[in-house]
């Protein structure tokens, strides 16, 4: 995938038996962002993987004024990117993990 | 700890701390 300069991490180790994760998200290249932005601090939140978008929480890192708006494509890339693999890695462990 | 930081937003809670050293040099 594109690298969008930021990093998205499991905060936690991912039990499976639920649907929320905890996610951890920092920006690894800062020059690879339009918008200001904090560096060095990771952000940590909970994502529910039935319920919650990563546009949804890509605007509320906006809102919240940790991301300015012409980054929140790539904040959102970024969590999708991560989902999307950690959905991937629980389709190939037995139920439960 | 004091280097924590909590801010809710629409019902959603984000935790922002410091980058581990060890993730920055990874970088």
């Amino acid at each position: 995938a594109e690298d969008t300069g930021l990093r998205v991490e499991l905060a936690e180790e991912d039990d499976c038996s639920n649907s929320s994760l905890a996610l951890r998200l920092w920006v690894e290249d800062p020059k690879k962002l339009k918008g200001k932005h904090k560096d060095n601090e990771a952000i940590e939140f909970s994502f529910n993987l039935e319920t919650d978008t990563p546009e949804e929480v890509a605007y509320e890192m906006v809102k919240s004024g940790f991301f300015h708006e012409s980054d929140s494509k790539a904040v959102a890339k970024s969590i999708r990117d991560r989902v999307t693999l950690i959905k991937k890695t629980r389709e190939k462990k037995p139920p439960g993990c | 700890s004091s280097l924590t930081q909590v801010v809710h937003s629409a019902g959603r809670r984000f935790i922002v701390s410091p980058v581990p050293e060890s993730r920055l040099r990874e970088s």
